[in-house]
């Protein structure tokens, strides 16, 4: 979460220059947000209505990468590059830990085979540079480098922005969580009264033994 | 809003917290020690 | 006001130290306070200890009936229940060391010593009670705490216990008996022919607004530290010794009753059958105290596995 303490400001700084920006400010704007080392959160940013105006003119390419950016990844660059704006390395630099958000999102122990192959990079040393210095230090993930079984265990990972359609997928994940947190909280309930039910009933009957010796002992 | 969204979607991924096979094994063999110790107790009670 | 305890009034502690009110009365002492940071210090310093027992002294003052523990340090000597007067070996450090605080403003003097049974309960063994009347002779107001730092991971909460010694000879009146604990079969002697010539005190514990402050901040991370571990996984060694301990008392409480068995049961005098049933019934108290710790880890276990791991994201 540090990460959107950290963005936050940014996200709102870019939001305001998008208020005043059109046509060919706009796509700078993008430019910059797409390089500036500290922003992985672009919604914001395409939900501003210049921004959005760049659809169907000249510049609409700019807007899909700005698209791409934030929900797309490097492979997904490759694909369409040449309907898509050339990037300069902070970009692709860029992409990448965005390609690593997502993969970190859709497994918690990333091997370092598919790691290399989504990222472009031909040797361990460039990906754990990577993945050192440029994603666990910026706070996008965090989590343990394995060399022995060559993989990367994810202990957190930041969220990306939503893609179409995810909503509804994390709304049912929340309420089956809120599900199965309620049966539980209900089990526990249950379990409680069960034992003070059955400590009562050891009570009573405890007593009574009591009583009953206290008879016998009278009687003798 | 957007943030929100996004640190829940991090939060949301994160389930399961741990799944794998060692997980279950240790977890199963915790839970037959323990049953194993109630057991015990209950003999030992008896 | 929760920072008024810190302040140090020499005169008062002197004039304390000349009228000596714990000599007319052997139970005059019958309260501690003890801060939050000398109690971490202490129980930091027994787990670093592992199974090896540590000592320390604590520094303070008194306040009418109740000794206050200001702060703790660690003594360099290990092992204090295999020797008379562990603190022997550290005198001249521990000389050193009140100097120096004098030095630095910090007034307070020595008022007990501390030391861990790792694993074995807070109470005071023959050692113990030699060290700490030999204390309570010389270095009156003397206060010993024992703290049982493998007890603490497990139970979740501090394991601590603070005694004053009876003088020499003294009658204690009968004390109705203290939370009961178990006592491993190798103490038990000891902790059996010892235990009435000391009484444990009431503790409580206070902390500056500083440290509140601290406390605060370091909050998320002892929840996340709490929830993470668990003492089924934790104290794997300290429940396996529990359970031999166990298993070598029902083999002795099993070879005494053989043995009354061999000379007739009508013979054995009732309080002897007493104690056999006694020695029994505390055996089946021991293990289902055992049990229980040990499915309260499982509990915790079932919990967090349905609460973060049933849901599929």
């Amino acid at each position: 979460m540090e990460v959107e303490q950290k963005q936050g400001d940014l996200v709102q700084q870019f939001v305001l220059l998008a208020t005043s920006a059109r046509g060919r400010a706009a796509v700078e704007l993008i430019t910059h947000a797409t390089s500036h080392p500290q922003l992985f959160a672009f919604s914001e940013l395409l939900a501003s209505p210049h921004i959005a105006e760049l659809k169907g003119t000249e510049h609409s390419a700019s807007l899909d990468l700005l698209r791409l950016f934030a929900h797309g990844t490097w492979t997904d660059y490759k694909n369409n590059a040449q309907m898509l704006p050339r990037l300069d390395p902070p970009q692709e630099l860029k992409l990448k830990q965005l390609t690593v958000m997502t993969l970190a999102e859709t497994a918690k122990v990333l091997p370092y085979d598919l790691l290399m192959q989504q990222l472009d990079i031909s040797n361990v040393r460039e990906l754990e540079d990577l993945l050192i210095n440029d994603c666990m230090y910026s706070g996008i993930v965090r989590g343990k480098l394995d060399q022995r079984r060559r993989c990367f265990e994810v202990q957190f990972a930041a969220g990306r922005d939503l893609r179409p359609g995810q909503l509804d997928n994390m709304i049912a994940t929340l309420a089956n969580w809120l599900n199965s947190s309620d049966n539980l909280l209900l089990t526990i309930q249950e379990k409680i009264k069960w034992a003070d039910s059955m400590s009562e009933q050891v009570r009573r009957h405890k007593k009574e033994v009591e009583d009953k010796a206290e008879e016998m002992r009278k009687s003798i | 809003e957007h943030s929100l969204l996004r640190q829940i979607s991090s939060l949301v991924r994160r389930l399961p917290a741990i799944d794998s096979p060692k997980f279950q094994d240790d977890f199963l063999m915790e839970y037959n020690d323990t049953l194993l110790m109630t057991y015990l107790a209950t003999i030992t009670k008896c | 006001d929760s920072d008024a305890i810190f302040e140090y009034d020499e005169a008062a502690q002197s004039s304390i130290q000349q009228q000596k009110p714990w000599t007319r009365d052997p139970h005059y002492f019958k309260n501690v306070k003890i801060s939050a940071l000398a109690l971490l210090k202490m129980v930091v310093h027994a787990r670093s200890g592992g199974t090896i027992e540590v000592m320390g002294l604590m520094q303070g003052k008194t306040d009418g009936d109740t000794i206050i523990i200001m702060d703790a340090f660690a003594l360099p000597v290990e092992g204090t229940e295999t020797r008379v007067n562990a603190q022997a070996d550290a005198y001249e450090y521990m000389v050193q060391y009140s100097q120096t605080n004098k030095q630095v403003g910090r007034l307070e003097n020595v008022v007990g010593w501390y030391h861990s049974h790792p694993g074995y309960g807070c109470w005071l063994s023959g050692i113990d009670v030699s060290t700490q009347m030999l204390n309570q002779t010389y270095q009156e107001p003397f206060l010993a705490v024992v703290i049982d730092p493998t007890r603490t991971v497990s139970a979740g909460k501090v394991e601590i216990g603070a005694f004053r010694t009876y003088p020499q000879g003294y009658k204690p009146p009968d004390e109705p008996p203290s939370e009961y604990q178990t006592i491993p079969l190798n103490k038990i002697e000891d902790f059996g022919v010892h235990y009435k010539q000391y009484y444990s005190l009431d503790i409580t514990y206070f902390k500056s607004s500083l440290d509140s402050h601290l406390l605060d901040l370091l909050w998320n991370k002892y929840w996340v530290n709490t929830l993470s571990s668990s003492p089924l996984l934790g104290n794997r060694d300290y429940v396996a010794g529990q359970v031999a301990d166990l298993a070598e008392k029902l083999e002795q409480a099993e070879s005494q009753l053989a043995h009354s068995g061999r000379m007739g049961g009508f013979f054995m005098p009732v309080q002897k059958k007493k104690e056999e049933e006694s020695q029994l019934a505390k055996i089946s108290r021991d293990s289902s105290k055992i049990t229980v710790e040990q499915l309260h880890g499982l509990m915790s276990q079932v919990i967090k596995d349905t609460l973060f791991n049933s849901v599929m994201s």
